[in-house]
């Protein structure tokens, strides 16, 4: 594992850490999507089935069921959670999650590596991830004044990506025969959805600004 | 092998 893997991992752990405490200092979750979190939740079920049968590292078991629980632990929040629940503006979340979802799907069933359940599953996972955080962005799209932890939130999870597009070249530069196309091409889709998010982020940033993306 | 080390990213 090489240093941008690593930060980028970080990132997106710190990212999940920021969105709860969010919540829970807050107990509020306005300009956060539950439709992009049950989508995480989805992606996170589907890629992390090899917890049943395979191990890697003691690491990656770890970061697996942290990813798994935590945004469990956000959907839990979202719309059990007695304070936090009332604060869910579903009026504005209205993203059509199978609009994603079944071309994702469609496009896992025709290309893969292996056409196998978990092999299937896997594909999906790493489709869906790319756009999964659209829902988020058009609802701080529709939000004016989007506070400062959620597009903190939104903001390192875009590092995130960021830091794997380097964790890739990285290893296409060191690790001789290292290929994954699907990977590659679905991340950087991935990282491009963020490109104006980020523009509009250091631009408040430096101005000293609130965040409020132009609709 | 190839694909095992694929996955073994998060």
């Amino acid at each position: 594992m090489n240093i941008f893997r690593f930060a980028g991992d970080m990132t997106h752990l710190l990212s999940i850490i920021v969105l709860l405490l969010k919540i829970n200092a807050t107990k509020s979750c306005a300009g956060v999507s539950l439709k992009t979190q049950e989508l995480y939740l989805l992606v996170f079920v589907t890629r992390y089935l090899d917890l049943l049968y395979s191990y890697i590292s003691l690491y990656n078991t770890f970061m697996k069921l942290f990813f798994i629980c935590s945004s469990g632990c956000v959907i839990w929040y979202i719309r059990e959670h007695k304070t936090v629940s009332q604060t869910y503006d579903s009026a504005q979340d209205t993203f059509r999650v199978l609009f994603l979802a079944c071309p994702c799907m469609i496009l896992a069933l025709t290309v893969n590596h292996d056409f196998t359940v978990t092999e299937v599953l896997w594909t999906f996972s790493i489709y869906l991830e790319a756009v999964a955080i659209l829902p988020q962005l058009v609802l701080l799209q529709r939000t004016k004044n989007v506070d400062t932890l959620t597009g903190n939130y939104v903001f390192l999870l875009g590092g995130y990506r960021a830091l794997y597009l380097l964790n890739w070249i990285y290893r296409i530069l060191t690790e001789p025969g290292y290929r994954q196309w699907i990977v590659w091409i679905s991340g950087t889709i991935q990282t491009a959805i963020y490109c104006d998010f980020f523009y509009y982020y250091i631009k408040s940033w430096r101005n000293n600004e609130r965040l409020s993306l132009p609709s | 092998q190839d694909l095992h080390d694929e996955h073994d990213e998060l």
